[in-house]
């Protein structure tokens, strides 16, 4: 038998707010725009039953199986992005060019397990 | 942290972080792009984010790419209402991976209206010629049997303002090889068109005495090529769910 904790849906896997500025990384010379951008995390637990609200892969679904059998022996699923969107970015070169490019995959959309 | 850095640095085909010397002003399309694209990437995910639509082109990079060459001779020089400059556009700044979807050059002509006589501020043509600069030459060899002709062209200058816009995506390939970019001469010769004002001007032999240089000036111009390429690698298919 498994003990399971209850999870309360808080800290269910979800997206969570991030918002990044580019000043904090030191990048505000060369970065022209955007300043910053809301690129969230994904963040929580994937509990047993996964629902379908969690987006759980069939491994997944199994991996919590077989957690809540032997909790020790196997982790719990881990939430990450499954879902992200691009964003595009205005730049100086190492030439002094003004680039502009779009870049996928730098937003968190959605999250699963 | 300077290895998650590096990383991210190197996707953006990047060595290291960027440290502008001058922070020049951004092209008012460029501008134009990023606010569409990022209006577009709130308000929808079904767009295909490898098309470059202002230039009708399959792409997800766009440079300008600034002219590192420097003046031949200017206005004021011995050809009285000519210039000669020599442009060259680096293009190692494309990554290997990168595939070139449009390379044009833009000359843009503006006239400094308050140090240009009135006169010559009426419509003007320029004869636009582009040489591509085939070998290196020694100094004091003639420039002329080593440079091909690419465009011959006249172009009627507006009032306050014009400018010229040339494909040379083929040209700009080849100059992706090693060794291969010698890069281009532009030849510009002012003809004003014949006012009333400007044939007074002239019959009385006055235009050798407009003081061209620090207090009276022609056009300046101003060249960038504008380079899209695509990277197949950052440009992935979006299925609609």
């Amino acid at each position: 038998s498994a003990v399971y904790l209850p999870v309360t849906p808080s800290n269910v896997c979800k997206p969570r707010r991030l918002y990044i500025e580019f000043k904090d990384v030191g990048w505000q010379d060369w970065i022209i725009a955007p300043q910053g951008y809301l690129a969230n995390y994904c963040h929580g637990e994937c509990p047993f039953p996964l629902s379908e609200s969690l987006n759980g892969t069939n491994h997944a679904i199994l991996q919590t199986l077989v957690h809540s059998l032997d909790p020790h022996g196997t982790p719990q699923p881990c939430c990450v992005p499954i879902r992200l969107s691009p964003v595009s970015m205005l730049y100086y070169d190492n030439n002094d060019n003004v680039v502009l490019r779009h870049y996928q995959d730098m937003v968190v959309d959605e999250c699963g397990c | 942290l300077k290895t998650q850095e590096r990383l991210f640095l190197n996707s953006l085909g990047l060595s290291a972080r960027p440290k502008p010397s001058t922070h020049r002003r951004v092209p008012s399309v460029l501008w134009r792009m990023f606010k569409r694209t990022s209006t577009r990437e709130n308000d929808t995910h079904e767009r295909d984010p490898c098309m470059v639509s202002e230039y009708g082109v399959r792409g997800n990079i766009v440079r300008f790419v600034q002219d590192q060459g420097r003046l031949v001779s200017g206005w004021s020089g011995s050809c009285h209402g000519c210039v000669e400059k020599y442009m060259f556009f680096n293009m190692s700044v494309l990554q290997p991976v990168e595939q070139l979807s449009l390379a044009q050059l833009e000359i843009k002509f503006q006239w400094d209206m308050f140090r240009t006589p009135r006169f010559l501020l009426g419509p003007q043509a320029l004869s636009v010629s582009l040489y591509k600069v085939l070998r290196a030459t020694l100094r004091g060899a003639s420039h002329e049997a080593h440079r091909r002709l690419v465009l011959s062209q006249s172009v009627q200058l507006e009032p306050e303002a014009g400018s010229l816009t040339l494909d040379l995506t083929a040209l700009a390939q080849n100059w992706r090889k090693p060794g291969h970019n010698y890069g281009l001469v532009l030849e510009l010769q002012l003809h004003p068109v014949h006012t009333q004002a400007t044939d007074i001007f002239m019959s009385q032999n006055l235009v050798n005495a407009i003081p061209l240089g620090p207090t009276v000036t022609l056009p300046e111009f101003h060249a960038s090529l504008v380079v899209v390429s695509l990277n197949p690698l950052q440009c992935r298919s979006r299925q609609r769910r």
